[in-house]
């Protein structure tokens, strides 16, 4: 039977950080993502969701390798950022599923997510696209996230 | 040349939900795709960033003609996922820039927000993929995006 998601993708090696309270007017997130540019840091995921009052929050992961580079990076922005506060987090896995069905099938990433919820798992980031959907959680919890994803999906059967 | 970029997009007909105050604990993202799958409302973007406390906010985009049943179902939901408040924004567009060169060359995600910024476009939320930026912005803001993200890519040269 053709799997409207075709496989299920983890990756530990990826570390997080999040810019608390960045003003939240135009011309921000490129100076971010500007400066890791300059120096060749690949960023991965970026997600901002809903701002409160007139600031938001900026997150992005990259490869741990990059963690050192990043962070001095970010420190020395915060005075021409304006930001509250820098957090990072080694501690993360980056789950996904991956389909080509996923975009027209209601529900696909309710699955994922009731996977985890199953698992116990607690869903900490979402970022989607037309044919992925993933979740960030605790680098501890990976390995049972994706078991539970694998059987929601029966993506080991042959 | 080979562009890194190899197109623009802008959805005008998407609406917006967020759930603000939702309880992060697992389970719970579970609960509000399970709702909207069950009625077949299609859901295109997913997002959730950092949490503060014990909660955190989702948001999600369906298209504007799901909008009535998705906004009745949310609210009934209201007591069982004990969420703060729910947001519905109706003026919003999500532009996105697609390309397969994107994952491996840092600074093309910074040039897309580096062109909204000269636009003076705000940007409202970003989710990413590794062959997809997408930012959502206003809806009376989005030819403007648009036009600023043409000329940054060299998107109309043959
Ligand atoms: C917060 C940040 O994304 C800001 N809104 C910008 O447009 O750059
Ligand atoms: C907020 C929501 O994503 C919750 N953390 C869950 O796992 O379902």
């Amino acid at each position: 039977k053709v799997n409207v998601v075709s496989g299920v993708t983890c990756n530990k090696d990826e570390v997080k950080f999040t810019l608390l309270g960045v003003p939240d007017k135009p011309g921000i997130a490129s100076k971010v993502f500007s400066e890791l540019a300059e120096v060749g840091i690949n960023v991965d995921m970026i997600i901002q969701n809903i701002h409160y009052n007139d600031v938001n929050d900026i997150t992005f992961t990259i490869d741990h390798e990059d963690f050192e580079q990043a962070h001095s990076i970010l420190e020395e922005l915060k005075d021409k950022l304006n930001y509250r506060e820098l957090i990072s987090d080694v501690n993360v896995a980056k789950v996904s599923i991956v389909g080509a069905g996923m975009s027209t099938n209601p529900g696909v990433a309710a699955r994922m997510f009731e996977a985890l919820g199953r698992g116990e798992v607690n869903i900490e980031m979402i970022s989607t696209s037309e044919i992925k959907v993933s979740c960030l959680i605790e680098e501890n919890e990976a390995d049972q996230a994706v078991e539970a994803i694998h059987n929601e999906f029966e993506l080991d059967e042959e």
